[in-house]
């Protein structure tokens, strides 16, 4: 996963998509990113059950919150370098 | 359940963002990627 990180620092390798949600979070005050990162995990966590991956689903949800704890720094965000996620516990509420 | 938004604004944040869309298709290819071995 560190890899992934290096990869991704410079807005010009960043694939397009990821650009994208680098902006996004880049229009949030820094107080929010992290709870909006949350809500955001959260909402993808709920699509997958959905879509019923069963067999992997405690995978794909940690990767789901593993990839969101570092969006902050792959994406340059000023004052946040990582948010604390636990996927099973009820995270730090920001 | 305590959720995310403990501070109200950002919820408003979220919502004007359209839940950051862009972040959770990111976040979802990632995962199932990964998921996928």
């Amino acid at each position: 996963f560190e890899d992934d990180m290096e990869n991704q620092q410079g807005p010009q390798q960043r694939p397009p998509l990821l650009q994208q949600c680098c902006n996004e979070l880049h229009q949030e005050e820094a107080l929010c990113v992290c709870p909006t990162l949350k809500g955001a995990s959260k909402a993808v966590r709920q699509q997958v059950r959905q879509q019923g991956h069963q067999q992997q689903m405690q995978h794909v949800i940690s990767r789901i919150y593993q990839t969101a704890t570092h969006l902050p720094r792959v994406c340059n965000i000023p004052q946040v370098s990582v948010c604390p996620f636990q996927k099973t516990m009820p995270g730090p509420s920001y | 359940q305590a959720g995310p938004f403990r501070i109200p604004r950002c919820r408003k944040e979220f919502r004007q963002a359209q839940h950051l869309r862009a972040c959770q298709q990111w976040l979802h290819r990632q995962a199932m990627q990964s998921g996928s071995g």
